[in-house]
C-alpha cells in the first residue's frame, strides 16, 4: 500500500506541476505530504502561487484561480491512471473568456494523451464549440426532461430562442 | 473499459425512457436552468453505487424517483442502466469473459434498490468493487458536481489525500 | 421584539411571493415560520416550486433556480426595509441567458423603488450591458490591483484583449 | 444614509491608494479572474466591521495586509475607509449633527487594527451599531460574497432566520 501511494504521489506531482504553468500562462505548483510520515495517514498539501504572485493560503486565490487549480490536480490524476469517465458540471462557470479557452486547450490534450470519455455541462459559448457533440436538455412539458440530440448552429438558435422566449 | 451508453427511466426528471449514447471524446451539455442536466449526470453517480442521498441532492433516496408534475402522476420505481465495453478485462472473474457489460439499479420507492449485472442479481459491492478496480465509481474526484469545483481546494489535506488512492 | 418580527415576516412574505413569481415567470413560493411558536427562536422554510413542478425539497432545485429563489428572497428583504448598499459577485454564474435577462431586469426595478447603491461583479456580458456605468480592475502590474473606470464600449475590447492576450 | 466613496491602501492586491466612487444605481465591476474584484468588495465588508479572518478567505487578519509580490515588498499597514452622506440621520448621537461621515479601519501587521469616525477613534462596537441602524453592514444578507449565493438555501432554517432581522 505504501509504495504505492508514494508513486502515485510522485507522478501526479509531476503532471501537476506542468498543468499549473500550462493553465495559468506561468506560475508554480507542487503538491505536499504533510501532518504524519506514514502516507497512508498523511495529508495532502497543495502549494500554488499564480504567475508574479507569492506562494500563499490557497484561501486566498481568487475563485477562478481555485477552479484552475482544482482541475490542475484532477487532470494530473488521470494522466497518471487514466479514469474511463470525466463528468464536469459547469466547472467553466467562474472562468473569465482566456481562461475558458485556456481550460478548452486542456481538454483536447487530455483527449489525445488519454482514452477518458468526457461530459460536460456548460452555459458557456465558448465552451459549446469546443465539443465534440452537443446534447441539449429540454423540458418542453413542464417538469419532464427530454434529451435531443443537437448540432451546433441550432445549439447557438437554442440559446437565442431561450432569450427571446422570455421578452 | 469504455462507458458506451447510459440509460434511464422514472429517474427524477427523465419520468420517460432516455437514452444517452457516451462516445469518444468531448460530450458538451447544455440547456436551460432547471431543465434536468445535472439530474442526468447524477444518474450516471448513482448507477455506479452512490449511497448519500444528500450527494444526491435529496432528504431520503427515494427522492431520486420521479415525484410528478402538475399534469403527469408520482413513478414508484426508477431505473437506470450503463453499458460498458470489456475491452481490457477488468471486471470480476465472474464476468470477466464477457466483452459487454450492463449495470442496472433499480429502486423501487419505500423498498430499497437493487443492482444487476448482464441480467444476474449482483450486490452493491461487487459494482463498487467493479468500478474501484477501473479507477472510477460514485466517489472519484473526476466526477465534478455542480459547484463542487472549489471543494477540492477546501478540503482538509486528509480528504484530499484520498485523490492519490484513485491515482495508485 | 416578537411584533417588529412577525410584521417583518409578513411583509417578507408579501414580496417574496411577487418578486418569485416576476423572476420564474410563475410558479408559486412562501416563507413559513417553523420549528417554535416563538417567532424569536423559529426557523425559516422556504418552500418554492418553479412553474410546472411540485413543491419539492428546496435542495431538489437546480443551482439556476437555487441562484433566483436566493435572490428572490434577498430582494424581498430590501423591499421591506431597503439597505444603502448591496454586494452581488457573479450571483448570474449559474444563470442560462434567460434567466440573466430576468436577473437584470429585476435590478432595474430594484433601482426605481429603492435608493439602494448596487456593486456587482459580473463575468457576463449581457449584465456588463445592463449596467449604469463600469469598473475595471486590471494588473497591468502582476499582484498590484489598479481600478479604472470603464466605458461599455472598451468593457468589449477588454474582454476581447484578455482573449486574444493568451493566444 | 447613501454610500458615496470607498478608499484602499495596502488592502490584499491594492497596495496603491486606490479611490471607488459608488453613484446611484448599478455599478458593475469586471476584470480577469484573480485581478481583484474580490479583493474590492471585501474592503467594504472589513471596514464595516468584518471581524472573521475566514470569512476574508485569510487564515488570520493580518493576511488583508498586502503580501508582496515578485517585485514590490509586503507592507505593514493596509487601511480603508468609507464615506457617508448622512441624509436621513441614522448615525449615534454624538455624531448625528454632520452631513458627512468617513469611518475607516486600519490594521497593522501583528497589532490589530481600530477604527475611526470623522478622524476620532472609536470602538469597534460602535461602527456595527452604526450599519445595524441602517440596515446593512458586514454580515447583512445583502453583501453575497461569491459562490455564497446558494448558501442562504442551503442554510439551517434558525440561521436562515436572521435575515428577517435584517428586515425589522
Ligand atoms: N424526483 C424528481 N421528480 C421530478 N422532478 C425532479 C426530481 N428531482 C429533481 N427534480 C427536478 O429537476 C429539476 C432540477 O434539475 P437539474 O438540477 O438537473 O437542472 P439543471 O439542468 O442542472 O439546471 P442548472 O443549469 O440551473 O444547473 C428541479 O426543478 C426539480 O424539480
Ligand atoms: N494580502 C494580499 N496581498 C497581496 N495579494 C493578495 C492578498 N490577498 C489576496 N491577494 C491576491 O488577490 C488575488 C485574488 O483576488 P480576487 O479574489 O479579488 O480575484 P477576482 O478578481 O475576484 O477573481 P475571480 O474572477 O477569479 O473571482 C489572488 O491572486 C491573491 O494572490
Ligand atoms: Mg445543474
Ligand atoms: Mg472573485
Amino acid at each position: 500500500g505504501r509504495a504505492r501511494i508514494l508513486k502515485a504521489f510522485d507522478d501526479v506531482n509531476e503532471h501537476f506541476k506542468k498543468l499549473f504553468t500550462t493553465l495559468f500562462g506561468g506560475g508554480e505548483a507542487y503538491l505536499a505530504l504533510t501532518e504524519s510520515d506514514d502516507p497512508l495517514d498523511a495529508g495532502l498539501e497543495i502549494m500554488a502561487s499564480p504567475p508574479g504572485k507569492k506562494m500563499q493560503n490557497l484561501g486566498l486565490l481568487s475563485g477562478g484561480e481555485q477552479a484552475l487549480t482544482a482541475l490542475s490536480l484532477i487532470f494530473a490524476v488521470f494522466m497518471t491512471n487514466p479514469s474511463p469517465i470525466c463528468v464536469l458540471d459547469e466547472v467553466d462557470a467562474p472562468l473569465d473568456d482566456a481562461n475558458v479557452t485556456r481550460f478548452c486547450d486542456l481538454l483536447d490534450e487530455m483527449c489525445k494523451n488519454t482514452s477518458t470519455r468526457f461530459l460536460i455541462v456548460t452555459h458557456n459559448a465558448v465552451t459549446m464549440s469546443r465539443m465534440n457533440r452537443l446534447f441539449g436538455v429540454t423540458m418542453a412539458e413542464r417538469g419532464v426532461s427530454q434529451l435531443v440530440s443537437v448540432d451546433l448552429d441550432s445549439a447557438e438558435r437554442m440559446r437565442a430562442r431561450d432569450h427571446n422566449r422570455d421578452h | 473499459m469504455d462507458f458506451t451508453r447510459l440509460r434511464l427511466s422514472g429517474f427524477k426528471s427523465f419520468v420517460d425512457p432516455t437514452e444517452l449514447i457516451i462516445e469518444k471524446g468531448l460530450t458538451g451539455v447544455v440547456g436551460p436552468n432547471g431543465c434536468g442536466k445535472s439530474n442526468l449526470l447524477e444518474a450516471l453517480r448513482w448507477v455506479m453505487g452512490e449511497n448519500s442521498a444528500k450527494s444526491m441532492r435529496g432528504a431520503g433516496m427515494d427522492d431520486v424517483i420521479f415525484a410528478g408534475t402538475a399534469s403527469r402522476p408520482a413513478r414508484n420505481l426508477a431505473e437506470v442502466s450503463l453499458n460498458i465495453f470489456n475491452n481490457d478485462r477488468s471486471a470480476p472473474a465472474i464476468f470477466n469473459d464477457e466483452q459487454q457489460l450492463e449495470i442496472s439499479r433499480r429502486i423501487e420507492r419505500e423498498s430499497g434498490s437493487a443492482y444487476r449485472l448482464n441480467a444476474k442479481d449482483v450486490r452493491a459491492k461487487d459494482v463498487q468493487l467493479l468500478f474501484a478496480d477501473a479507477s472510477t465509481g460514485a466517489h472519484s474526484p473526476s466526477l465534478v458536481s455542480q459547484g463542487r469545483i472549489g471543494s477540492l481546494i477546501n478540503a482538509k489535506p486528509k480528504d484530499r489525500r484520498k485523490i492519490l488512492e484513485e491515482a495508485a
